[in-house]
């Protein structure tokens, strides 16, 4: 979930730019 | 948008044995505001879930490599299918004031999918908790009984208060995160405190005249 | 030059240092200060100074340190090799500030500028150097905004030590010159070896002299835009020209704090009626406080 909203519904590079941390 | 996030049960998503017979969401009449709301029938209908929305401004998702735009966190909580058969009920007195099937009293044109609450076996075999009954050969016949609605709902109360506590929900006056731990119990809460923030919760279910009712009760 | 802890974690800030001569802490010293890349799009931005005991000043005089600024990368490195050499009594330190340490500190809600980013990146280099032992007397420094407050501001925090602002300082005193070309030179080691963080496939460094006003800096930044994400941490977010092609290219995203702006502006416009009507919302009880205080709603439809 995020802090943010993102106008917008599809494909995100979500591997290529968020490294998720614990 | 054909995607939302739901936290719900595992069962909820076990296959039907028969088509048709599947999980699914229906819009049905909220008994404390008369409006719509969104519920969601198990597979069979066997059990109701009331649907609440974790919505704050400004939040989207992520799920695997797509964004999603609504940010919304839906939640399937299981709920008694007795609050929502209780407004046709109570308006079925108001209006008639007479002994009916049930089938007779759920209807209702604005919400067609009410009729599936009465597939909800646990809930008819509850209506004696806030009816008359009569049988008449095999078929039986309620009438909305406040004073019987009235215990029912105390001991709703009641199992909510303990439910409270054991979760150790904050019902005091000061206001203070849910994620917030006091090293010190607040000692200023009391049982009248829990009582009033249950019969609060309960009122949620109910219209507001028994809700006035149950108050004073 | 080694930048290898920069290297590493390039998305942070790191100090590099020599190590201090003896001599430093012994000897009264001049100090320099000056920086490397304020102006590109692309790339950290690296402050320096260089410190050498006052007695030394006419050795770095003769090094002919004073004309870096026409120097080619490869002659710059040359001077830092030599300029390194005088271990007896010149030291150096470095502060590289990542992209995106600029571009979070220059967007972070409190306002925080480059000016007072690069004003606080100097006051700590020069209180490092009084830390190490160096036996300072007098700093000299290129001017960051206006060189009369700057040199104030400096004075005021060292009120022992005998500042100096001037601007083209690194043309005046071959000690800030000596610090321009440590900082240069790092700018330059840090571009050539940048390790992009994301996994991105075929990104090439031709992105031209990487100012925002260079057409085919301008062009790399489009080319390598992603429409969420936007760009590499290798880009300062925080520059006008990295910030319109996001506006007119990449999907619209809102912050808590976006509205505060637009909330204000449509304010100003409504009618005073609007705030005393009551809406359909406000006629509906309001929901339990277990719910409000969680942000919980009955949901009426997907």
């Amino acid at each position: 979930l995020l802090p943010c909203e993102i106008q917008y519904n599809g494909h995100a590079a979500v591997d290529k730019y968020f490294i998720p941390t614990i | 948008p054909d995607q939302w996030v739901l936290i719900a049960r595992d069962s909820l998503l076990e296959l039907p044995k028969k088509p048709g017979d599947g999980t699914f969401f229906t819009r049905l009449r909220n008994p404390s505001t008369g409006e719509g709301a969104l519920f969601l029938f198990s597979s069979c209908a066997q059990q109701l879930f009331e649907i609440k929305v974790f919505n704050e401004d400004y939040h989207s998702w992520f799920i695997g490599q797509t964004v999603q735009h609504d940010g919304r966190l839906f939640f399937a909580t299981p709920m008694d299918a007795l609050f929502l058969i209780l407004y046709y009920l109570i308006k079925a007195e108001k209006e008639q004031g007479k002994f009916q099937p049930v089938d007779q009293v759920i209807v209702d044109e604005e919400f067609p999918s009410s009729h599936i609450l009465l597939q909800c076996t646990q809930a008819v075999q509850s209506l004696h908790h806030v009816t008359e009954e009569k049988e008449i050969g095999s078929k039986k016949f309620y009438k909305y009984n406040k004073e019987k609605t009235l215990k029912w709902l105390k001991k709703k109360v009641v199992q909510t208060v303990k439910a409270l506590k054991t979760n150790n929900v904050c019902v005091g006056s000061a206001v203070q995160s849910s994620t917030f731990i006091r090293s010190r119990q607040i000692l200023d809460v009391t049982e009248e405190d829990y009582t009033r923030y249950a019969h609060g919760l309960i009122s949620e279910y109910i219209p507001e005249d028994l809700s006035a009712d149950l108050l004073k009760y | 030059m080694e930048l290898a802890p920069f290297e590493q974690k390039n998305w942070g800030s790191s100090r590099l240092s020599s190590p201090v001569p003896p001599l430093c802490r012994t000897q009264q010293c001049c100090l320099g200060i000056d920086e490397a890349g304020r102006g590109p799009v692309l790339g950290p931005m690296v402050y320096g100074i260089c410190f050498c005991p006052l007695s030394k000043k006419q050795d770095l005089e003769e090094l002919k340190v004073a004309d870096s600024k026409t120097l080619s990368e490869a002659e710059r490195e040359r001077l830092f090799e030599k300029l390194d050499s005088l271990k007896e009594y010149l030291g150096w330190a470095l502060q590289i500030l990542s992209p995106n340490v600029i571009s979070t500190s220059m967007q972070q809600r409190v306002k925080y500028n480059l000016n007072a980013l690069s004003h606080d990146t100097a006051i700590a280099l020069i209180q490092y150097a009084l830390d190490s032992g160096v036996q300072l007397r007098e700093v000299f420094v290129d001017t960051v905004g206006p060189a009369e407050k700057y040199q104030e501001k400096l004075q005021e925090r060292f009120p022992e030590l005998e500042v100096t602002v001037k601007p083209k300082a690194d043309a005046l005193f071959p000690i800030v010159s000596a610090a321009s070309i440590c900082a240069k030179v790092a700018r330059d080691y840090a571009v050539k070896h940048w390790k992009f963080l994301e996994d991105l496939e075929d990104v090439n460094l031709d992105y031209g002299s990487g100012y925002p006003n260079d057409p085919k800096t301008k062009e790399w930044l489009a080319k390598n835009l992603d429409p969420v994400f936007g760009y590499p941490q290798f880009v300062r977010f925080s520059w006008s020209t990295a910030q319109s092609i996001l506006d007119s290219r990449a999907v619209p995203i809102r912050w808590d704090d976006s509205d505060g702006h637009e909330k204000a502006s449509s304010k100003g416009s409504q009618s005073m009626l609007a705030f005393f009507g009551l809406k359909k919302d406000d006629m509906r009880r309001p929901a339990h406080r277990f719910f409000q205080e969680r942000k919980l709603e009955t949901a009426r439809d997907l």
